[in-house]
């Protein structure tokens, strides 16, 4: 049968800043084909296509339930592919090769994570689940 | 063809809508 895309809503205007990005106005209504979980969502709108962020969009049906996933506190194993220093203050700073606990994966591509006792907001697509491959 | 996401990481939603687990 046919493939029926969902359809999302932007909350706000977006200026895409890399070449596969795509530009949104706020209020435009796209088609996601693909949903990462960097948090980059790759979308369709009449004759444009691009990856734009999740966290600009809305459904525009009204979630039945939030498609959010719940936390885990028990804490899933990653390792940092890659290093980020924390621009805001909820964020942490990790260097790549350390192990952490992802406690809580959200749609938006910035993960809640554990490093001993400090918990904090991390890229999602700098970490590799234990044991995957890249 | 769905070339491969941007390098960086998209930004971050508002203060006011991130959802931190208590």
């Amino acid at each position: 049968g046919p493939i029926i895309l969902q359809t999302y809503r932007a909350v706000a205007d977006y200026e895409k800043n890399s070449k596969t990005e795509m530009s949104m106005k706020v209020g435009d209504v796209v088609d996601v084909i693909e949903k990462s979980e960097s948090g980059w969502w790759f979308c369709q709108q009449k004759n444009k296509r691009g990856w734009v962020p999740a966290v600009y969009l809305e459904p525009t049906d009204g979630p039945d339930e939030s498609e959010e996933q719940e936390p885990n506190y028990a804490g899933e194993l990653h390792v940092v592919r890659k290093g980020y220093t924390a621009a805001q203050e909820d964020e942490i700073t990790l260097k790549e090769g350390e192990t952490i606990e992802v406690i809580h994966k959200l749609l938006d591509g910035w993960w809640v994570v554990r490093k001993d006792e400090i918990t904090g907001y991390y890229p999602s697509m700098y970490l590799q689940k234990m044991g995957a491959e890249n | 063809t769905i070339k491969h996401p941007p390098t960086e990481p998209p930004p971050r939603p508002p203060a006011e809508a991130r959802k931190r687990p208590a």
